[in-house]
């Protein structure tokens, strides 16, 4: 069946399936070891390299499995992973698999406009204040009503060395909201890149000369998962690649563009709105009656309507006229033994030009109006009791 | 009683040349 309608055929709100977003993305990462080749890593050898690829790689590949930066041996230590996910997606979690001592400290960023700015989404370190300026999260979650970028325990390594990056989108959001009715969620868990800035090497933590030169440390992890879904606000289930092989959702509901947050030009009966679980809040299409093909909204005639219909039909056409092509053009009337819709539903007055005196007939009934003495739909012919003259001013007259 | 149509051959435009419909 379809998701986005239900069995009788009316919208219904509908979401992409949960995805790792990062799968098979590019990946930048400010450095990765291999240029110039040591005896560990070597950029030019597939056997010996390990580039940012394999972060997000799908698996299978014979050689590495982990992704290496230099060996860094001077401040700055950090080190930024940046993941374009190609389109906005609304995240559900991060995480990031450390194949060796995980870092003392993270950041995790997002963008909302393709990597023109960034936003922190959290910080994961055991010094956040000396680290992020941060206090350490409050038990109790986010002080605020809304979301924010909080600081949590830096990843824990494992017995065997390696470590785990976990975030929930949700640990930075109080409880109680829920992505329907809260605009501020929908902002936070939005997100068309993610950014993680490998701040500070475990190894360095506590020791005071953090900043000077030390033993070399690289950092080395593999498995950057972004789990969310393709944001479409409720109007699509799947997210396609286009002519360009670009990802954009598979809009329905009278919608469009990449994340269908606006109507297409002929579904602006009403304003576009995100669909929730309640209400698909579909665009509808403008009543032209078959005689426009395009419309524009008009918020005071949808406020007049009790917020029900707001389109006003365009360049209407078959001697139509009206906001919903529903009447007949000046100099037309409407045919009643045609369909309101039939291209045919307008008929020419055809008022006689001596017997009529203007050339506009009643746009319902057809009638003309006639000079005295003057009869029938079109005034072409004299009454009874009156006949033809020679006057074209006075064309009948009464009979002596 | 069904009129028959104006005939538009029988008016006399003289006077009035420039209210003359093109036919």
């Amino acid at each position: 069946g379809d998701p986005c309608h239900d069995e009788g055929g009316a919208p219904r709100g509908c979401v992409p399936g949960l995805v790792n977003a990062a799968l098979g993305r590019d990946v930048l990462a400010s450095s990765t070891c291999g240029r110039p080749a040591t005896r560990a890593c070597d950029a030019s050898d597939p056997r010996r390299a390990h580039p940012a690829a394999l972060l997000t790689a799908a698996g299978g590949t014979a050689g590495p499995l982990c992704w290496r930066s230099d060996s860094l041996v001077r401040a700055p230590l950090n080190v930024t992973l940046t993941v374009p996910l190609g389109k906005a997606f609304e995240l559900v979690f991060v995480s990031l698999r450390f194949c060796s001592q995980p870092p003392a400290s993270v950041a995790l960023l997002k963008s909302q406009d393709h990597g023109r700015s960034w936003a922190p989404l959290g910080f994961f370190s055991s010094r956040c204040a000396l680290d992020y300026g941060r206090l350490p999260r409050p038990s109790t979650g986010p002080a605020g009503p809304g979301p924010e970028a909080l600081c949590f325990p830096p990843p824990q390594a494992q017995p065997d060395g390696s470590g785990l990056l976990a975030f929930s989108v949700q640990d930075g959001s109080p409880p109680g909201l829920d992505l329907d009715n809260s605009p501020v969620l929908q902002d936070w868990v939005t997100a068309t890149d993610i950014r993680v800035v490998l701040t500070r090497p475990t190894m360095l933590l506590g020791d005071a000369r953090d900043t000077e030169a030390v033993a070399p440390y690289t950092y080395s992890a593999t498995e950057l998962q972004v789990g969310g879904r393709c944001k479409c606000n409720g109007h699509a289930s799947q997210c396609l690649l286009d002519a360009q092989g670009h990802l954009v959702c598979d809009c329905r509901h009278g919608t469009e563009g990449p994340d269908c947050s606006r109507c297409k030009p002929f579904y602006c009966d009403r304003p576009w709105q995100r669909a929730t679980t309640r209400d698909a809040h579909a665009c509808l299409a403008c009543s032209c009656n078959g005689h426009a093909r395009r419309c524009r909204f008009n918020m005071e005639l949808y406020r007049l309507s009790g917020r029900r219909s707001g389109g006003v039909c365009l360049n209407c056409r078959h001697n139509t006229a009206g906001r919903h092509c529903h009447y007949c053009r000046e100099g037309f009337y409407r045919d009643p033994g045609q369909a309101l819709s039939d291209r045919r539903a307008c008929r020419a007055c055809d008022c006689h030009p001596v017997g009529a005196a203007g050339k506009t007939c009643n746009q319902t009934t057809g009638q003309c109006p006639c000079k005295d003495g003057v009869t029938g739909l079109t005034c072409n012919r004299c009454a009874l009791g009156f006949q033809q003259s020679r006057s074209p001013v006075a064309p009948c007259v009464k009979t002596p | 009683e069904v009129m028959p149509t104006l005939d538009m051959a029988l008016f006399d435009w003289t006077d009035y040349e420039d209210l003359k419909p093109e036919v």
